[in-house]
């Protein structure tokens, strides 16, 4: 399918050729009657640089928006989204008009990345505790050892 | 009106980003 | 019109509307400068005929006679150009989604379910303060068993050196190694 550009480029075409056809040079005469009896070649080169004049301003109009709206690479740029979603039949997501719904979305990934961080230090935390907690019971265990060995010697002194 | 248009789709299309930004160096704090 | 195509206007940093009304608007200038000028070039020439009936107000009744008509065809061709732009250059199709907002189509989040994230977050807020708590509780309990199990050793090597004591004098019984003690 022809890409925005060249619609755009065709349609201006368009609109002056049928604008040019509309004021023919016939409707010109005829409006100016009177100038076109008294000097026909003059009224026809009058017309001819009407036209082209025309044309010419028109042109040079549509070239600058072009340029100013920056059209062609929007238009290219346009083409090629358009082109990636072409597999999508459902229509796409709009802005609801309530900023604090829309900016979610864009939170979300960065929050899950948070999540993720979260539930790794956490992870390595609980790891972490676990080793510290079997050390303390493992130091419980050789306190209660200590302690009856030393019950043991006092008794056996005693 | 027109203006209004524009403005509201500028904002849209920019201060996500810019909430963002903020967002992210909260985070990134409180990781810290 | 209804749509305020605000959409098109992210896209493109101004609404179709503004860009087709800029161009109408230059069009029509042009279109009324030009016969202008065909006008002056006309009332021109005929000062080479001074003896010619034609006045220029006849002319600016011509010139304005053109113009109407071109006026009209102008309108009429410029509102079919406008729909054709609209529709397929300056419109952005309901399926597409731009850029900047393909966000929306990844993670289509609803409040609640942007709630429940922001909970579970909280919560492994939580835990995690907790552990590191529990961390730090455990640390303090081994620093201190560190202590008591020297003390502990201590006391032991204590007993040790009483009882290796007894052994080196070979002391019989308890009295005498009272008495040593």
């Amino acid at each position: 399918a022809p890409g925005r550009v060249q619609i755009f480029t065709t349609v201006v075409d368009t609109f002056l050729e049928k604008l040019m056809a509309a004021g023919s040079y016939q409707k010109f005469a005829k409006c100016y009657r009177s100038f076109y009896k008294l000097q026909p070649e003059i009224t026809r080169s009058i017309y001819d640089q009407f036209v082209s004049q025309l044309q010419d301003s028109i042109k040079e109009e549509i070239q600058d928006v072009k340029d100013e709206g920056n059209l062609e690479e929007l238009f290219n740029s346009l083409d090629k989204i358009v082109e990636e979603a072409k597999d999508c039949k459902e229509p796409a997501w709009r802005p609801s008009g309530i900023p604090e719904e829309d900016v979610r979305s864009s939170l979300v990934p960065y929050l899950l990345k948070h999540r993720s961080y979260l539930q790794k230090i956490l992870k390595e935390k609980e790891e972490e505790n676990k080793k510290l907690a079997q050390s303390v019971l493992a130091g419980r265990d050789r306190i209660a050892e200590l302690q009856q060995l030393i019950q043991a010697r006092k008794l056996a002194w005693q | 009106l027109d203006e209004l248009i524009v403005e509201t789709a500028i904002r849209r299309k920019q201060w996500p980003r810019k909430i963002l930004t903020h967002v992210i160096q909260a985070m990134k704090a409180e990781q810290e | 019109s209804l749509n305020l195509r605000a959409y098109e206007a992210q896209f493109f940093g101004f609404t179709p509307q503004t860009c087709l009304l800029r161009v109408y608007i230059a069009f029509q200038d042009y279109l009324f400068e030009v016969m202008l000028v065909v006008e002056s070039v006309i009332l021109k020439k005929l000062e080479g005929f001074p003896g010619c009936k034609i006045s220029s107000c006849q002319i600016r009744k011509s010139t304005e006679k053109f113009l109407l008509f071109m006026k009209e065809h102008f309108d009429k061709l410029f509102s079919r150009m406008e729909e054709v732009l609209l529709q397929l250059v300056l419109n952005i199709p309901e399926n597409v989604l731009l850029p900047e907002d393909k966000v929306h189509q990844q993670f289509p989040y609803t409040k609640a379910q942007f709630q429940a994230l922001e909970e579970e977050m909280e919560r492994l807020q939580q835990q995690y303060r907790a552990e590191v708590a529990g961390g730090q509780a455990l640390r303090a309990e081994l620093e201190e068993q560190k202590a008591v199990q020297a003390e502990l050793e201590k006391i032991l090597q204590w007993f040790d050196g009483l009882d290796s004591t007894c052994r080196e004098h070979g002391t019989g019984n308890f009295k005498e190694s009272f008495v040593l003690l």
